[in-house]
């Protein structure tokens, strides 16, 4: 198996977060498949290198995807507390 | 702006271009 540094070296910088979303959203389906589009998304606004990290390390991605998932249940309970009022 | 809010996060679904928040705040 090559590195995951591997992945980005041949890529245009415009195509390095497409690559990195494609692998991470594989992942991040088998661990949360109804919320995989969302936390990918929000975990692709981090830096290229704390995604690759993710892309290795198993409990790295682990830590981010509950953090991402606490962030997207207080931004939604926001919007339902705007909605109501 | 509230309308991009409601919309974040961006999702990506593979296979579409990622655009990031600039597909949800032009």
């Amino acid at each position: 198996e090559s590195p995951a540094t591997s992945i980005l070296a041949p890529a245009p910088s415009g195509d390095q977060k497409q690559m990195l979303g494609e692998r991470l959203f594989c992942l991040i389906q088998t661990m949360l498949p109804s919320l995989a589009a969302k936390i990918t998304g929000m975990l692709l606004e981090l830096d290229n290198l704390d995604v690759l990290h993710m892309l290795e390390s198993p409990e790295f991605l682990r830590s981010k995807v509950d953090e991402a998932v606490a962030v997207l249940q207080d931004h939604e309970a926001k919007q339902v507390v705007h909605q109501v009022m | 702006s509230n309308g991009s809010s409601i919309n974040w996060p961006p999702e990506f679904h593979p296979g579409v271009p990622w655009k990031g928040l600039q597909s949800i705040d032009p």
